[in-house]
């Protein structure tokens, strides 16, 4: 057989060395590249999307800048007429929005942490936000769980719907960590 | 084996690597609403957007 | 050098007027008005009298833009974050970058684009120049991120919808080759504390959408194959190595999100230009070259390569000939070895020639894994395919096992395989796996060619050497190119190749398993 690196034992020298050294296994086998965090299957091309070489999901929607009528550019006028952004100030619908629509980003946890002092609890499991119906108290509880009717929040339908759960309290989000300005 | 020329390009790339490219770089300046990337649970929903209906 | 005297100072106060200006609500759309204004100014500051004037006005401003954002990125340290100095050094040059395009549009006459490109082509080479003189002063500390926010800037500047605009860049496409020419010479190899930010602009998806998809009769198509091969050679030196650390596996993984994304959007432009990647990217580097050879024109439905009896002769595709945007023949260098080639391709003679190639194609180096040149190679391999395709269509006939056999081309073919030592052997039989793709004439006439080789083979060395080059790009992670497969099966399928009784076969364990695997998934 062929005994230097361009035969089969070349070949398996290298699959073997791959095993142990994580940076040879990237050429040897090569990755699964559909963990890249692009859809392959998608029928609409990818590149309007696409939030460049290292972004692990595509562009959000606020992120794509399209050339529209100068007229419709007011930020300028009314820049500083704007109030700051102050999450206690805004409506149930619009914390939905904020935490919908800003994934890994810091206004995702801020709206995570509103909703949280309004009452609003985030399943683990199921991923929906949860809060009791008013005057409907829980018809069992014991140490570690509760169950009754709650509201949660469809996203897909944008609208609080009422559902029985049986809520084990080690799913449900404690209180949302805000990371440190620089941190 | 890698030549001293490449040496030297590691060299500049690994230092670029501690302060490479954000998202932001490359788009219009937000003043009001910035991008501050940061970790969050994985089980929140980690990419953005909704249905365009909704 | 020798700036005129207070040009300096006057710079400095034109361009703080000017950001001031430019964030000023009276600004006007587009900053019009504030620009009629400043255009004003320059004038009476003598700034636009000469052309001298105006290149060290612009130099001026790039190096005090530079300065002042790799000073705030400096106080970074001290406590600002990190968004509060990014969104700091992008309204000092976000103005410069408005200024720039306002110049660019204005400048010369409305329908004369001339001016406007040189002033265009001025200001970029501006930034070249100074970046590189930056990296050659600084070495490592040389911060990316102005040059990024100016290039990138400008380029969504230039390329906003607006008739000036498109009377530039239509029909030769001006903006695209300035920026172009700009981003080869700031290549990853040249500048390699730049090569994030390069790949972030050429990988952005305004760019990709110009150069590939807008601009008409993909005449972006070629400028873009230039910058991917300008990637691919920077990363190759290291991708040959093997020992990837941190920092360039970070490059070769957002290499590989854009290539998933060419293959999604443009797999007609990775087909096309696919011999010129071939010809860059190292041999192992496996699935990279896979994501191009896998590349299909969307139009296309490719047969299921484990149908049981797939008649490949019969697809009507294989007698298509791809679109190859390389003149390969050109690359078949020296020029004696080019017109021995044909002598020999017409008539087999000189008879010395097939004992002479080997000569052609080695290079004197002392490393390991360098003795050949591999754009010879490769530009061989294709050429003589190219050449029998054509000789054997001429009589009315189509590749197949037996029409490739007995000719000049096979006699190359045969001779390389015999005569070159194992590594020269490795590369042969890689530059012929390399046609291995969607159907069509190449990939059929190569495939046969591979299957001839095994099934002629004098030594099982040759064998050997074809299965492995076969098998180290199936095991892979995908995708996997069509005609890669399709041979595979057949070489393990076919009886007639005895594939399952050579030694090699069972050598190890590890071997076994994998053939187990790979046989498995194929039948």
């Amino acid at each position: 057989m062929v005994t230097d690196q361009f035969g089969m034992v070349g070949l398996l020298t290298f699959i073997r060395a791959a095993e142990t050294d994580h940076n040879l296994v990237s050429l040897a086998l090569g990755s699964d590249l559909t963990t890249l965090g692009l859809n392959l299957n998608s029928p609409e091309n990818l590149y309007p999307n696409f939030a460049g070489p290292w972004a692990e999901t595509p562009c959000r929607p606020q992120d794509i800048d399209y050339h529209v009528p100068q007229e419709y550019l007011t930020n300028q006028q009314i820049r500083g007429k704007l109030a700051p952004v102050k999450f206690d100030r805004y409506g149930e619908d619009l914390l939905f929005y904020m935490f919908y629509s800003n994934a890994g980003d810091l206004l995702q946890i801020l709206a995570a942490a509103e909703l949280y002092n309004r009452d609003w609890r985030y399943h683990k499991e199921d991923r929906v936000w949860i809060t009791r119906a008013p005057g409907m108290a829980p018809v069992d509880k014991g140490p570690n769980y509760e169950r009754g009717t709650y509201f949660y929040f469809d996203a897909q339908n944008w609208r609080k719907v009422p559902k029985e759960f049986h809520l084990e309290y080690d799913k449900l989000e404690e209180r949302p960590h805000i990371p440190t300005p620089g941190g | 084996q890698l030549t001293v020329e490449h040496e030297l390009q590691f060299k500049m790339l690994q230092a670029a690597f501690f302060h490479m490219p954000h998202p932001s770089d490359s788009e219009r300046l937000r003043l009001h609403l910035p991008r501050q990337p940061c970790q969050t649970p994985l089980y929140y929903p980690q990419v953005s957007g909704l249905d365009p209906l909704v | 050098f020798q700036d005129p005297p207070a040009l300096q100072e006057k710079t400095e106060v034109l361009l703080r007027e000017w950001i001031q200006m430019y964030h000023s609500p009276t600004a006007g759309q587009g900053s019009a008005s504030a620009f009629q204004h400043f255009v004003k100014q320059m004038n009476l500051h003598g700034i636009l009298k000469t052309d001298d004037l105006i290149t060290r006005f612009f130099r001026i401003c790039i190096s005090m833009c530079r300065d002042l954002c790799v000073r705030s990125i400096l106080e970074q340290g001290q406590g600002p974050s990190p968004t509060y100095v990014r969104s700091k050094c992008f309204q000092n040059l976000d103005a410069f970058v408005r200024l720039i395009a306002l110049l660019v549009k204005h400048s010369g006459e409305a329908t004369n684009p001339t001016t406007k490109i040189n002033l265009l082509n001025k200001v970029l080479g501006l930034v070249c120049g100074i970046m590189i003189h930056d990296i050659e002063s600084n070495g490592t500390e040389f911060q990316q991120l102005p040059y990024h926010r100016i290039l990138i800037m400008l380029f969504l500047e230039l390329n906003a919808p607006e008739a000036i605009l498109e009377s530039i860049n239509l029909p030769v496409c001006e903006v695209l080759m300035a920026f172009t020419q700009t981003l080869h010479l700031l290549r990853p190899s040249k500048c390699p504390g730049f090569a994030y930010a390069w790949l972030e602009i050429v990988s952005h998806r305004v760019f990709i959408g110009r150069m590939l998809a807008i601009t008409p009769q993909q005449k972006g198509w070629s400028m873009y194959s230039m910058l991917l091969a300008d990637l691919f050679k920077f990363l190759a030196p290291f991708l040959r190595n093997a020992e990837l650390a941190k920092p360039l596996t970070m490059l070769y993984k957002g290499t590989l999100r854009v290539l998933l994304v060419l293959l999604h959007d443009f797999p007609e432009f990775l087909c096309e230009y696919h011999y010129g990647f071939c010809d860059v990217i190292p041999p192992n580097c496996i699935q990279m070259r896979n994501l191009i050879l896998s590349a299909f024109p969307r139009n296309m439905r490719l047969p299921d390569p484990f149908t049981p009896n797939l008649k490949v002769d019969m697809l009507p595709e294989i007698t298509v000939s791809p679109k190859i945007h390389t003149s390969v023949a050109n690359l078949i260098q020296p020029p004696e070895f080019k017109k021995n080639l044909d002598s020999y391709l017409k008539n087999r003679t000189p008879v010395t020639f097939l004992s002479d190639m080997r000569t052609y194609l080695q290079q004197v180096s002392n490393e390991p894994g360098m003795h050949y040149n591999m754009s010879v190679m490769n530009s061989l391999v294709l050429y003589v395919g190219m050449q029998a395709i054509a000789q054997i269509n001429s009589k009315g006939l189509t590749p197949s096992m037996s029409t490739i056999a007995h000719s000049a081309h096979m006699d190359i073919f045969q001779n390389l395989g015999v005569d070159l030592d194992t590594e020269g052997r490795y590369l042969f039989l890689n530059a012929i796996a390399n046609q291995l793709r969607y159907p069509n004439s190449h990939t059929h006439y190569f495939s046969c060619t591979l299957l001839h080789l095994f099934a002629e083979a004098n030594t099982e060395a040759i064998q050997e050497q074809i299965t492995r080059v076969l098998l180290e790009r199936l095991i892979v992670n995908r995708p996997h190119p069509w005609g890669l497969l399709i041979t595979f099966i057949e070489l393990i399928k076919n009886p007639s190749f005895k594939f399952w009784s050579h030694e090699f076969v069972k050598c190890a364990p590890e071997i076994e398993k994998l053939f187990e695997s790979v046989a498995r998934s194929c039948m």
